[in-house]
Parts: C-alpha cells; structure tokens; sequence
C-alpha cells in the first residue's frame, strides 16, 4: 500500500544528492547579447 | 508509449539562430523606411507542433539600428550596428513563423523601433550630441540648404529627397547640424531642373536609382556646408516587396511601428 508521506519528508529523501561544482545550465532564454544592452 | 515531446528549444541553439535570421532578413526585406536592423539578442522562442515536420514559431526578438539605410544594397553582415554613444535605436519584434519539412517562412510580424533614452546617454556621454526630432526646422533647413548645395554642383542626375533618417545638433564646440537622408534620382539633370524643377519626378520604378547623403552644416564659429551623397544605381527589387510609397518625403521617427 501506497503511503502519502509528507512533502517536506519526500523532497528531503528524494532530493539527488548535487556533485560537488555542479552549475545549473543557463536558462534557455532569453539568448545572448550579441552587440550591447539598450 | 507516445514519445516524449522534445525538449523546449533555447534561444542559443542552432534552429533559434536560424529561424531569427529568416526573420531579420524578412523584416529588412519589408521595410520601406529609415535603417537596416541587426540582431542583438533572441529575447524568447516557443514552437507550437501542428504535426510530423509542421511547427509554428514564436520569436521575439532585439534588434539594433545599423549604419546602413534600408535601400542600400550593402549585405547587413557588413552593416556596422550604431554604436549606444551614437545615439541607438533599439527595435522589438514578434515574429511568427512556419517550418514545414525543415523551410522556414515568415507568416507575420510586428516590430515597434524607438531610439534609447537621451537620459541614459547623457549619464555615459554627457558631450554626445543626441537624435533631434526630424521636423525640427533645424534640420529641415539644413537637409534642404544640403540637397541645393549638391544639386547646384553635380553633374549627374537632379536628386529629390525620399527621406531624412536621422538628425542630431552639436551644440559645443560651435553649432553643427549633423544629418543623414535618402535620396532618388530623378528624370531630368541639375542643369534641366534649374530651368524647370516641377517637370523633375523621380525615375519610374524600372529605372529607379535612390541613394543616401551624409551632411554637416555648421553655424557656429564659421558657416560651412559639407555634403556627401551617393547613389546605389538601379537594382531590381525581389518581386513580393513593393517599392517605396510615393510621392513625397517622409521622416523616418525613431518610435515607429510596422507590421
């Protein structure tokens, strides 16, 4: 039987365990300047 | 198991890079006014999947005032971006666009140009001089003593001015009015038009040869007058873009809206 464990619990199980310096990738947009920023 | 939609495109990778150059090139192809516009920045991209090898694109994207006029036949990738000192003018444009089996075309879009602050010029480079409004009658007398000037000393074709694109005031050292306009040859030499100037219209669309005029009028400390026009001779427009709205002169405002 499935049960409903608290949230706060679950993210705490769940939560992957970040290699040491990982960078989140940049988000996709909006994309880079290519000249200069008015 | 239906396969996994694909992964929301970036606004960097390869096919964003590629849809937002169709549109620039199709938003420079259809504009009758002012400059050719640069890409600067893809602001957002969504792709709406209508089936296999069928998808709707929404770009928005930044753009950036070139040095080229929008007639000149100059290729935009050796078109020089205005630089923030110059005074830029920024445009925003939404474009939808269709790929089907890998073609992109554009179905539509809007763009809305506006020049940058004066105030955030003027915080950078206080002695910049700035874009003037182009019915400032400043620069309406020193575009018309401009094109006399030129037309009372070339010995090619009488000039008829198509549009001012762009105006600024140098207010120190000396007062120095800076201008740049659009300008079409017309049926009759200076020479003709001395004797008859109403006669002179502009060649017709299969003949038609426009150019671009650079000019400085200084008032103060000594008048001068430097002109500088060249003409691009005729080119062939590509069939689906009608030519420039006729007659008259328009002013090419740096807010401005096309569709």
């Amino acid at each position: 039987s499935l049960t409903k464990r608290a949230v706060a619990e679950a993210a705490q199980h769940d939560k992957v365990p970040r290699p040491v310096g990982f960078v989140p990738p940049p988000p996709p947009c909006p994309g880079k300047i290519r000249h200069f920023d008015i | 198991v239906p396969a996994a939609p694909p992964a929301p495109l970036g606004c960097d990778d390869p096919e964003s890079e590629a849809a937002a150059e169709v549109a620039v090139n199709y938003i420079n192809g259809h504009s009758q006014h002012g400059y050719k516009f640069a890409l600067n920045r893809i602001e957002d991209i969504r792709v709406v999947h209508q089936g296999p090898n069928n998808d709707i694109i929404f770009l928005e994207l930044d753009l950036l005032e070139t040095k080229c006029p929008i007639l000149s036949p100059t290729p935009l990738a050796n078109c020089t971006v205005r630089s923030f000192a110059e005074h830029a003018v920024e445009g925003d444009c939404d474009v939808k666009l269709q790929k089907v089996d890998g073609t992109l075309s554009v179905l539509a879009s809007k763009c809305h140009s506006h020049a940058d602050s004066r105030e955030d010029i003027i915080k950078i480079c206080p002695d910049c001089p700035l874009l003037e409004p182009l019915n400032n009658t400043d620069v309406l007398g020193a575009v018309s003593a401009a094109l006399n000037d030129y037309n009372s000393k070339t010995t090619g074709p009488y000039l008829r001015l198509l549009e001012i694109g762009r105006a600024k005031i140098q207010y120190h050292p000396g007062h120095a009015v800076v201008t740049e306009f659009a300008v079409g040859a017309t049926n009759c030499s200076a020479e003709e038009a001395k004797a008859n100037v109403g006669a002179c219209q502009l060649l017709p669309e299969d003949q038609s040869n426009f150019g671009f005029c650079t000019a400085v009028m200084v008032k103060r400390p000594s008048q001068d007058l430097q002109v500088d026009c060249q003409l691009y001779g005729h080119q062939v427009p590509p069939p689906d873009i009608p030519l420039l709205s006729w007659p008259g002169v328009t002013y090419n405002h740096p807010g401005q809206d096309t569709s």
